[in-house]
C-alpha cells in the first residue's frame, strides 16, 4: 500500500497566464510527481497541488522564485489517511 | 441488514456491492439490481433500478464514484440510494416522481479504482487499465467520453491524471453507460457526481459556446444550489463547466447532452479544500442530505418539463 507520509497539499494562486502555464508545466514534470487535485485554471482561482514529501523543498523553491503565492491546505497526507482508516476500522466493529 | 449498515462511513467495494443487496432485498417491489457490464479487471457493473413498472418510462440516470477517489461521492450514493427506497410512499414528491419515471443509480462507477483505492493507493483517480506502450495504467474515465475527445483540458499522455485514453468509450466503464443509455432511448436527465470544490454544472465542458438551453440550465442550477445551501449553507458556485472551472474535453454531461439527455448536470461536493478528497467521514450524512433537495430540484423539474 502506497504511504503518503509527509505529503502536503499546497493551495497555489497564480496571479496572471505565465504563472499558471508555469503550474501546468511543473504538473508535467515526471521528477517530482505531483498530482493536482484543483487544475489551475485561471489567474485568481486557487488551485491545490498534492506534492510528495520528497519533491517538497524543490516545489516550494519552484513557486517562490516565480513569485507565486502558496499556502499549505494538508500537512501531512499520511495523517489524515491514518484517521480515515482509524475512523473505518471502528465503523466496522460497531456495525458488527 | 439496512439497520447494521454504517451511513455515516465509508465502505470496501464489497461491502457497497453486499449492501445493494440489502436494499433490493428490502424493497423488492420498487429497487433492483442490474448488471451494465463488466470493468476492465472483469468486476460487475451494478447499476441500481427505481421503478414501480410500466415498460420503457422516461427515465433519470445518476453516476457517482466515477473517478475513484471521490469517496464522499460513493459514500453520497449509498445514502441517497436508500433515501430513495425509504421515502418512496412517504414522501409525495418522491413517490409522484417513482410512479411516473425510472430512476437508474450506478453507484460504483469504476468499481477497479476504487478497490485499488482501498487495497494499494488512496489517491487513484483513473480506471485500472494497462496502457500499450507504457507503464502508466489507467485512463480518465471523465475525458474518454466522445464529445470533443481528445481537445483542450484532455492529455494524450497515458502517465497523466487527465489521459483520456486511446480512442473514445475506450474504457469499458464508459463504454457499458453509452449503450445503456443510447439502448435505454429514454433518458431525460443524467446526474454526474464528483468531488470536490462545491460546484453544479452543466455543458458544456468542450467549447465555449453556450448549449442551447443554456437559460433553462443555468435557472435550474440556481435554485438548485440555492435550496443546498438553505440546509446548511453550504455555498455553491454554478454555470457551465468552461465557465464555472476550466475547459474540459471528453466529459460525461457533454456527451450526454450532445446525445439528447436536455438535464445533464455535473456535482462537485464538499469541500472546497480543507481536506479536499480526504473528506471526514463525519461529513458523508451533512453532504448527502444537502444534496438531496438539490438532486430533488433536478428530478422534479425533469417530471414537469416533459420534452
Amino acid at each position: 500500500e502506497q504511504l503518503f507520509v509527509g505529503d502536503q497539499v499546497l493551495r497555489v494562486t497564480a496571479s496572471n497566464e505565465e504563472q499558471i502555464a508555469l503550474l501546468r508545466a511543473l504538473g508535467q514534470r515526471e521528477d517530482l510527481q505531483v498530482d493536482f487535485w484543483r487544475d489551475p485554471t485561471k489567474p485568481g482561482r486557487p488551485s491545490d497541488l498534492r506534492v510528495p514529501f520528497p519533491s517538497l523543498q524543490a516545489v516550494k523553491i519552484f513557486l517562490e522564485s516565480h513569485g507565486i503565492s502558496y499556502s499549505i491546505m494538508i500537512e501531512d497526507v499520511q495523517q489524515l489517511l491514518d484517521e480515515e482508516k482509524k475512523t473505518m476500522m471502528l465503523a466496522r466493529g460497531r456495525e458488527r | 441488514s439496512a439497520g447494521t449498515f454504517d451511513f455515516a462511513s465509508y465502505h470496501t467495494l464489497d461491502e457497497i456491492y453486499d449492501w445493494l443487496d440489502t436494499l433490493v432485498a428490502n424493497h423488492p417491489g420498487l429497487v433492483s439490481k442490474i448488471q451494465i457490464g463488466e470493468s476492465y479487471e472483469k468486476r460487475p457493473l451494478y447499476v441500481l433500478k427505481f421503478s414501480t413498472g410500466g415498460s420503457n418510462r422516461p427515465a433519470i440516470w445518476i453516476d457517482t464514484g466515477i473517478h475513484s477517489r471521490e469517496w464522499v461521492t460513493q459514500a453520497t450514493g449509498v445514502w441517497t440510494a436508500n433515501k430513495l427506497a425509504e421515502e418512496y410512499g412517504r414522501d409525495p414528491s418522491i413517490t409522484s416522481i417513482l410512479d411516473s419515471m425510472d430512476i437508474f443509480f450506478e453507484i460504483v462507477t469504476n468499481p477497479d479504482g476504487y478497490a485499488f483505492t482501498h487495497s494499494s493507493n488512496r489517491m487513484w483517480r483513473k480506471t485500472r487499465s494497462i496502457n500499450a506502450g507504457s507503464s502508466c495504467v489507467g485512463v480518465d474515465p471523465n475525458r474518454n467520453w466522445d464529445a470533443g475527445f481528445g481537445g483542450a483540458g484532455s492529455s494524450s499522455s497515458p502517465c497523466s491524471e487527465t489521459y483520456r485514453g486511446p480512442y473514445a468509450h475506450s474504457e469499458s466503464e464508459v463504454k457499458s453507460i453509452v449503450d445503456f443509455i443510447l439502448g435505454h432511448g429514454n433518458v431525460k436527465a443524467l446526474i454526474s457526481i464528483h468531488s470536490y470544490s462545491q460546484m453544479l454544472m452543466f455543458p458544456y465542458g468542450y467549447k465555449r459556446t453556450p448549449a442551447p438551453d443554456y437559460q433553462e440550465l443555468n435557472e435550474l442550477a440556481k435554485k438548485a444550489v440555492d435550496d443546498l445551501a438553505a440546509v446548511y449553507g453550504t455555498e455553491y458556485t454554478y454555470g457551465s463547466i468552461v465557465d464555472t472551472i476550466y475547459v474540459a474535453s471528453g466529459t460525461t454531461v457533454d456527451w450526454a447532452y450532445e446525445n439528447g439527455v436536455k438535464y445533464s448536470y455535473t456535482f462537485e461536493l464538499r469541500d472546497t479544500g480543507r481536506y479536499g478528497f480526504l473528506l471526514p467521514s463525519s461529513q458523508i450524512i451533512p453532504t448527502a442530505t444537502e444534496t438531496w433537495p438539490a438532486l430533488l430540484d433536478i428530478i422534479l423539474h425533469v417530471q414537469q418539463h416533459p420534452y
